[in-house]
């Protein structure tokens, strides 16, 4: 895919790179020249431009792009992006909001997609924080979510058969991560080892009270 | 727990807020008193202060905390604060990172975890853009990870054992998300509907791949 990036803050020059390194064709925008030399060695095109003039726009040729993202926090500036891009005919524009309002003035000026980067990292880490031994936390339901969880002490040397953490916790162990291997919905007579990673799904108080658990 | 979260932008406040949700008590502190009014009923306490400033930290009772969360982006200010916080005496500090060299020197004044959430964030939504039809990503491992995948139109009406994803593109379905109800380790007799939202693991280019198949 050609994807255009305008905006190369923390969250923009990260995606603009992550999307090259995935094989995508990335046009990458700034109005500061510093922002551009940074990246002009890891994407296809960066370039020094204002993203909310027009003529600049359709010179670039930004309407062959199957997908634009507005990174920047100006509210003013990214609601005007959004709106021109939607104008030229761009069929897919992304942008990201620093609070509800923003979004929904984004999504009235068409945009397809918003995200909130701050919010939904934060929302991580607060389960992440909550419980030492979750490594991470993904959200599926409000309140209950997929955590990578250390394996406790008392757990090692023991199967899966005789944690038996499905009747005792009401969690599910979806995968063993073992350093790089990955063992995808283990065998119950699977012994747990020290340096074990959980890949667990239930709860969220459940998989904060498996971190301290003790058998 | 007890958790200290300095620092009310974007990050640090919906931290606060989710922190207080998930049952902690939480000390929220800005030297702006605007970010302090906002927060001030989501959470326990929230005060007004510097936080590189020392006297007024211990004022405070900050080393009662169990926590402390240096949430600014100022890279001078929350190199000062993480550093006085160990001095202080207290046992986790956590703060978040512009990037690696602001990483690097907060792990060398003590910090005991440091997030960059634009690039964690950023790293998620490029896999996500990638993808039309794949809501959300979880990385694992370097080019594996954890996809939720909008059910493929053609696999409607069939059952797990007919789309075979395992065979066709080695990736495992974790998860059927139907609304809010959850399928954990479904059976392979079970039949896919419209609407319903696949938990897949696999290779990321195996994820991507699930995204356009037509069977
Ligand atoms: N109109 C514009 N055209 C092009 N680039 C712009 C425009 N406005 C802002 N930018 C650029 O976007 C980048 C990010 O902007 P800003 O700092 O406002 O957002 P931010 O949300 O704080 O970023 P992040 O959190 O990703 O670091 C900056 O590099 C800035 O130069
Ligand atoms: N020394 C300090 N003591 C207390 N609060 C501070 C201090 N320095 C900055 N802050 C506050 O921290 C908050 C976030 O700071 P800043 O805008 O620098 O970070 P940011 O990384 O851009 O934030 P975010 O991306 O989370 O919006 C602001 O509300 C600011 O008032």
């Amino acid at each position: 895919m050609n994807i255009a990036v305008i905006g190369l803050g923390r969250f923009g020059s990260n995606l603009a790179t992550s999307l090259s390194e995935l094989g995508h064709e990335v046009l990458a925008i700034d109005s500061d020249e510093r922002a551009v030399q940074q990246i002009a060695e890891s994407v296809t095109h960066a370039v020094q431009a204002d993203g909310t003039d027009e003529a600049t726009l359709v010179e670039l040729g930004i309407t062959e792009y199957d997908l634009a993202f507005v990174a920047f926090g100006d509210i003013e500036g990214s609601i005007l992006m959004t709106t021109l891009l939607k104008q030229l005919g761009l069929k897919r524009v992304h942008a990201k909001a620093r609070n509800s309002l923003h979004r929904e003035i984004l999504e009235r000026v068409g945009a397809d997609q918003v995200v909130f980067p701050e919010r939904e990292m934060a929302i991580r880490v607060a389960h992440n924080l909550a419980a030492p031994n979750v490594v991470d936390y993904f959200e599926l339901l409000a309140d209950y979510g997929i955590g990578e969880v250390k394996v406790p002490e008392g757990f090692v040397g023991q199967t899966l058969t005789s944690v038996n953490l499905a009747d005792r916790l009401n969690v599910s162990i979806l995968v063993i991560k073992r350093g790089s291997q990955l063992l995808i919905t283990p065998d119950l007579t699977e012994t747990l080892r020290a340096g074990d990673v959980l890949v667990v799904i239930g709860r969220d108080s459940a998989i904060a009270e498996l971190d301290n658990f003790r058998p």
